[in-house]
C-alpha cells in the first residue's frame, strides 16, 4: 500500500509500477495514470499526470526520470516528487498553487527494459535493450536518439558504444512515444525537465552547438533561481549553463529536442555526486538529494507563473 | 551474492589528465583497456583538467595503474572495489527482495 512505500530506497520496475497504480488509486483527485506507449520489450511506459483536476488546457511541465538505465537517483526524484506534491497539497501554498495551475507529466521510469536490465544483470547498463540484427551489441543512447542534429559530434554511429544514437532519429520506441506525446500537446508544455546523474549540473539548450538560446536571459534567470533553490537546502553547489560549454557538446539530446519543438524552458538536471560514490549514491542520499533537487524543480515551475 | 558477484575487485579510477599531451597519451591508453566511461561519456569527450571517471574490471586494474604511473598521469581509485559498494548501496535488501 502507499503508507508501505519507501521513499528512502531505490525500487525495482516493478515495484515503481505497482506504486503508480497504488497512487492513482487512491488520488484520483490529483492523480491520473496513462501509458504513453510500449518499449522495445513490450513493456507500458506509463506516466503520472500530478496536479488538481481543471481547465483541460492547463499548462504543463513534462519531467522525466531513468533515461539511462544505471542512473538510479533519477526514478528515486520522480517518486519522490510526486509523494510530496501530493502530501503538500493541502498545506503548502506554493505547492497548492502550482498544482492547481499547472499540470505535471511526471515519468518516473523513461528507459524501462533498461532499468529492469540494471537491476537483475549489469547494473552499469546505460542504453535502451532495442537489438539490431546486423551488429551483436545491444541498445541506443536514448538521449542520442531525439530528432535534432541527430549522430552529430557528442554521438556515436557504433552500436557497441554507450553513446550510440540508433540506426535513426526515434528509432528507440521509448524516444518516439514521448516525442510524439509531447508533439500532440506541446502547445501546453511550457518546461521540458529531464533527470540524469551525476556530477550536480543543470544544463539547457543548445548541447549541439556553441550558440546562446532565444531566451537565455529567461532561462538563465530560471537555472539560477533553481541552484540557488537547491543550495539553500544543504549548502550543495550545482553548475549551471548551457550543455555544450557547461558539459559538452553532444547532439540528439531531449533538451534540445524539447526546445527545439517549442517549449520554452528545457533543462536536464546531473544529480549527486561529483564522483565519489558516482551512480552507486546510498540510499541514505535519497532524502538529501530528493529534497534540495525538489526545490530546484519547484523553483523552475514557480517561475513559469510570471511573465519574465 | 548480488549479479553474481560479476563486480568483485573491479574498481573506478579517476583520472586526470592536465595536459593536451596527457589527454592523447590517456586517449591512447584506454584504447587498449576495455573501461567503462562514467564521465564523461566517451573517450572523444575527454578534455585536459577534466576528471576522468573509468570502471575497470577486475583484471585490467594492475596494468591499467602500471601505466597510467609509467606515463606521469594523475589517478586515484574512488572506488576500490565495486561489489561492496553495491552491496552496500541497496542496503542487506537480498536481491530476491530487490527482484
Amino acid at each position: 500500500s502507499e503508507s508501505q512505500h519507501d521513499y528512502n530506497v531505490y525500487h525495482s520496475l516493478e515495484e515503481i509500477q505497482s506504486w503508480m497504480f497504488e497512487m492513482n488509486r487512491t488520488h484520483p483527485d490529483l492523480l491520473d495514470m496513462f501509458s504513453v506507449g510500449k518499449s522495445y520489450e513490450g513493456r507500458p511506459l506509463y506516466v503520472l499526470q500530478l496536479g488538481k483536476r481543471g481547465h483541460p488546457h492547463k499548462k504543463a511541465v513534462w519531467i522525466d526520470c531513468g533515461v539511462h538505465a544505471r542512473e538510479w537517483i533519477g526514478p528515486a526524484f520522480c517518486q519522490w516528487f510526486v509523494k510530496e506534491g501530493i502530501a503538500s497539497y493541502q498545506d503548502d501554498s506554493v505547492m497548492r498553487r502550482l498544482l492547481d495551475q499547472l499540470s505535471f507529466y511526471i515519468m518516473p521510469v523513461f528507459n524501462v527494459d533498461g532499468y529492469h536490465f540494471s537491476w537483475t544483470t549489469d547494473r552499469f547498463w546505460r542504453k535502451t535493450r532495442s537489438k539490431n540484427p546486423k551488429f551483436h551489441c545491444r541498445g541506443v543512447d536514448a538521449n542520442r536518439n531525439w530528432k535534432v542534429k541527430w549522430c552529430d559530434e557528442g554521438a556515436s554511429s557504433h552500436p557497441c558504444d554507450d553513446t550510440y544514437c540508433g540506426p535513426f532519429p526515434e528509432s528507440e520506441p521509448e524516444v518516439r512515444a514521448v516525442a510524439k506525446f509531447l508533439r500532440k500537446h506541446k502547445k501546453r508544455f511550457r518546461a521540458y525537465i529531464s533527470i540524469h546523474a551525476y556530477a550536480q549540473m543543470l544544463l539547457y539548450p543548445y548541447s549541439y552547438k556553441y550558440a546562446t538560446i532565444p531566451n537565455f536571459s529567461c532561462v538563465e534567470l530560471a537555472a539560477h533561481n533553481a541552484v540557488t533553490a537547491l543550495y539553500s537546502a544543504y549548502g550543495v553547489k550545482y553548475r549551471y549553463g548551457p550543455a555544450s560549454t557547461t558539459l559538452y557538446v553532444s547532439s540528439g539530446s531531449s533538451i534540445d529536442w524539447a526546445y527545439r519543438s517549442g517549449i520554452p524552458y528545457a533543462f536536464a538536471f546531473e544529480l549527486r555526486d561529483t564522483g565519489y560514490f558516482g551512480f552507486l549514491l546510498p540510499e541514505s542520499l535519497i532524502s538529501p538529494t530528493c529534497t534540495e533537487t525538489m526545490r530546484a524543480v519547484t523553483a523552475i515551475a514557480s517561475g513559469l507563473l510570471k511573465k519574465c | 551474492r548480488l549479479y553474481n558477484n560479476r563486480y568483485a575487485g573491479d574498481q573506478v579510477f579517476r583520472i586526470t589528465p592536465g595536459s593536451d599531451e596527457d589527454v592523447r597519451v590517456l586517449k591512447d591508453v584506454l584504447e587498449h583497456v576495455k573501461v567503462d566511461f562514467w564521465q564523461p561519456n566517451s573517450a572523444s569527450l575527454i578534455g585536459p583538467n577534466a576528471t576522468v571517471d573509468v570502471h575497470v574490471k577486475r583484471g585490467d586494474t594492475r596494468g591499467l595503474r602500471a601505466r597510467l604511473k609509467q606515463e606521469h598521469i594523475d589517478h586515484q581509485v574512488f572506488i576500490s572495489d565495486l561489489q561492496r559498494e553495491i552491496e552496500k548501496q541497496t542496503g542487506n535488501r537480498s536481491s530476491r527482495q530487490r527482484r
